[in-house]
């Protein structure tokens, strides 16, 4: 009961966003109250989900102009969200010389934290101010790893600032789990990453692989998830799965 | 003689890096002397070029502990990098404050500016400082957009902070020209993308469509660019032809 969770990875375009948005719903759909919070200035979890009249937003929450129960809007049945704008990239500097910076979100979303069974934050492709206040928050990390050379290059990075956030900040955080996102079977550069990531992160890697479906990329057109918009695609099963394993260990 | 272009857009995965490194190599195959510059801290274009041995890094050069000559490696024949490193994750604070932070870069590039036909800087996911520096550095901005619906909505954020960067900082920045890329003509989607695109930035997009190909993302892993790795692809075909697009341009 009230987990929160950060979907992170500093390499952009990995699945952060499409894995928010698809663990969250596939967690409501398995009678779970969910809130999501979009702490990336593009606001793609937001226009994923079709959301484009708000008054607050997560900016407007860690700058204090709102509070957390005027920043949070229902999108449907137990499926809640705080959504982003574009001014928190200003936040580095805007937060930059307040004492406990790294503390913001995660007193906002304590004092709501009972009354969802998870919180999911979508984090934006970076190591600021802004993706520590997510880790300073969580209970979890879920990493997304986009099955190519590139995005495994970030591993070992992204287990040090973890490490760090760990010892400083938040002792409580662990790696909740891995998993690949965009994976080709019939690309043998897929594979290769497959037993890269095994090595590294040995059991946090989750069973269930992400494999590439075009739906996923399609569903945010219309702001819809995946159950929503191809409930029998590759990426619908994936995700059922993926949150099926997520809500055996974490219940 | 002597252009400094950004390769920038804060939506993650876009092909930024790839595109630096390739368009990079490709004009330098055009006889051209040329000076990439890799500021972001996932390191990637630096990663994508095999080097790992290096004392400076564009974190050296913008914190002032490395002069402009200093922060240079020779990578091949008329070839050369400004690597980054991690640390320069922490730059939003480090320089903050300092007077005049959007200027650091470019005071640097501008002494060495006339020694190379090109210099094409590798931007991180992200509107904060750093972009902010390579905008402030640049004479055109070069935007790589993914053929799919999320990055497509960050389009008129990036217009934006450019004409932001414009009126306050370096009015004679401009949009160099925008392409699509990991383009698959099979996927409605992202023919769709296209005509949005098409109907965004007019005449400012190249004819040149970089299309999904794997062996751009295999030829990092052996520290290549697509010519060196395979030269008969997709890939290499299209960024030459981008190339070719870009020089005749800008020469
Ligand atoms: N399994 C998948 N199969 C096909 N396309 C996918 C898959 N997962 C994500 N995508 C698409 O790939 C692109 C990148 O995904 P997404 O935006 O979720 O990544 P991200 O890590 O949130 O990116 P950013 O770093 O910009 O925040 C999007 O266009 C998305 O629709
Ligand atoms: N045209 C293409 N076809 C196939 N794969 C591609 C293509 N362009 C880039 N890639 C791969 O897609 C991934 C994302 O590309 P890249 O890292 O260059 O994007 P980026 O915009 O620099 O990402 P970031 O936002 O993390 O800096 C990489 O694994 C890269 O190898
Ligand atoms: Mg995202
Ligand atoms: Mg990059």
């Amino acid at each position: 009961m009230g987990y929160i969770f950060s979907l992170s990875n500093h390499k952009g375009g990995v699945g952060k966003t499409t894995s928010t948005l698809n663990i969250g719903a596939g967690l409501r759909n398995l009678e779970n109250k969910v809130l999501l919070v979009d702490l990336d200035p593009q606001s793609n979890l937001t226009q994923s989900m079709g959301i484009t009249d708000y008054q607050n937003s997560s900016y407007t929450l860690l700058t204090k102009r709102s509070n957390i129960e005027e920043s949070i809007i229902q999108h449907s049945d137990n499926l809640f969200l705080i959504p982003s704008e574009l001014n928190l990239s200003g936040m580095e500097i805007e937060i930059g010389s307040v004492p406990e910076k790294e503390f913001i979100l995660k007193n906002s979303l304590d004092s709501v934290k009972k009354e969802f069974d998870y919180i999911i934050i979508d984090c934006p492709p970076a190591l600021g101010v802004l993706t520590i206040n997510a880790l300073v928050a969580s209970d979890r990390i879920f990493l997304p790893i986009q099955s190519e050379y590139l995005a495994v290059q970030g591993m070992s990075k992204i287990s040090d600032v973890i490490e760090k956030v760990k010892e400083r900040l938040n002792p409580s955080l662990d790696i909740g789990g891995v998993f690949l996102t965009q994976f080709d079977q019939r690309r043998v550069l897929n594979r290769s990453v497959l037993e890269a990531v095994k090595g590294h992160f040995g059991d946090k890697l989750f069973n269930t692989i992400i494999r590439d479906n075009v739906a996923l990329a399609e569903a945010p057109v219309s702001g819809r998830n995946i159950y929503e918009y191809a409930p029998k695609s590759y990426g619908a099963d994936d995700y059922r799965s993926l949150c099926k394993e997520i809500a055996e260990k974490y219940s």
